[in-house]
């Protein structure tokens, strides 16, 4: 496995906060997990009518999801399982190089 | 050679840099290879000079990419571009014009020590990877990192956050060797572009601020021609407009920095896509995401050519 599978099971959550409310539990809810911002940056930078990009830790996946819901925040799984997106990304080099 | 290269693929920093020296060595009459400095872990800050050798001094673009090092497609970009421009030389007779009138400064990778880490340990590495002597947290963010209302809103003064501005101003010898160059020639050099992902936007100054900047109508004017001349690639649209309005406040940011220092064209551009793929964009995307950036590049270009 590339990166010693350290990627296994984390996800990709797109989410959409519509009110200044949401977004400041957003902010509660990610702030003290340590979670991987994409887009944008940082926490400070959450804003209401955007969308969220975090990579989320596969230990702390289920706890975002139950979160979210409990919350009724606007969500998606963009990507359900980070390892095996590199691995396919690198898998597909491989194949060129041989070909 | 560098004809035998893949551009299609995502390349690691030793294969880029000796692809670097290929270039170099093949193309003595459009390009010239050197380096401004050494990075927090010694490795060496490389340049390519892209353009007619001429007796007196040209008008220059200042070209950075992989600046934040999981944005893969950025050192892609960089050296497509290069591609490009040694390649349709003698048939292009825009990119010759620009070839002839400008020097091109590329810096495929800004940030070597966050790239390398980010293909051999963590994919998602953004910062570079100088230590701190006070937390375990290692890497700034190089684009919090210049002497521009240095880390006020939109950057953090926690090594552990990444957005983390870093302990002063230039503290990173990455973003202080390029500030040194760039002051150095700053007369010359009429643009600045930084290549980022992932958003699909081309922002200009300010970042810090939501003031409109001196010649803004020249610079919309710019940045209206690049998105045009993307679209007209794949038919994908831009939006585009100043950093803090388009996307979000940050301060100590690279096109503030060039800016306030006297470069009137500073833009950094948010490549592919909007999040699908995010930063592990597939290399299938590599080719229409290059190809429609570097007709955006070209319209900034021959913007600076103009009077406006």
């Amino acid at each position: 496995f590339l990166y010693n599978n350290r990627y296994a099971g984390d996800q990709v959550f797109r989410i959409h906060p519509k009110n200044i409310d949401e977004v400041q539990t957003l902010k509660n809810i990610l702030g003290h997990m340590q979670v991987d911002f994409w887009q944008p940056n940082s926490a400070s930078l959450i804003c209401q009518n955007t969308t969220v990009d975090v990579h989320v830790k596969r230990n702390d996946t289920l706890a975002v999801h139950a979160r979210l819901q409990q919350e009724h925040i606007d969500y998606g799984v963009f990507i359900s399982d980070l390892q095996e997106e590199i691995e396919k990304q690198t898998g597909y080099r491989s194949s060129r190089k041989r070909r | 050679s560098e004809f035998q290269y893949d551009y299609e693929v995502y390349h690691s920093l030793e294969e880029i840099q000796s692809w670097m020296f290929e270039i170099n060595r093949t193309q003595p009459n459009l390009v010239d290879m050197f380096s401004i400095g050494k990075s927090y872990e010694g490795r060496p800050l490389y340049v390519l000079q892209i353009g007619k050798r001429s007796r007196h001094q040209k008008k220059a673009v200042w070209i950075d990419c992989g600046v934040h090092a999981r944005e893969w497609i950025g050192p892609a970009f960089c050296q497509w571009f290069v591609k490009e421009a040694i390649g349709s030389y003698q048939q292009d007779s825009v990119m010759r014009r620009l070839l002839n009138q400008l020097s091109f400064y590329i810096m495929p990778v800004f940030n070597v020590d966050g790239y390398h880490f980010s293909w051999t340990t963590d994919r998602f590495w953004r910062k570079t990877r100088s230590k701190n002597h006070r937390f375990h947290c290692r890497g700034v963010d190089a684009n919090r990192n210049w002497k521009v209302k240095w880390c006020a809103q939109g950057a953090s003064s926690h090594p552990c956050d990444d957005t983390y501005c870093g302990p002063f101003p230039e503290s990173e010898p990455e973003v202080k060797a390029v500030a040194k160059f760039l002051r150095k020639h700053k007369k010359r050099i009429k643009a600045y572009i930084s290549i980022h992902a992932y958003a699909q936007m081309l922002l200009y100054p300010y970042s810090y601020k939501y003031a409109t900047i001196p010649n803004f109508d020249c610079v919309e004017s710019a940045a209206r021609s690049a998105v045009t001349a993307l679209y007209s690639a794949y038919g994908l649209k831009y939006r585009y407009g100043p950093a803090s309005t388009t996307l979000y406040v940050s301060s100590g940011s690279s096109i503030d920095w060039a800016y306030k220092n006297g470069i009137p064209y500073t833009f950094a551009f948010e490549l592919r896509d909007t999040g699908y793929f995010g930063f592990l964009l597939p290399e299938s995307l590599i080719s229409p995401t290059c190809g429609e950036t570097t007709r955006a590049v070209k319209a900034i270009a021959s913007g600076v050519l103009k009077k406006c």
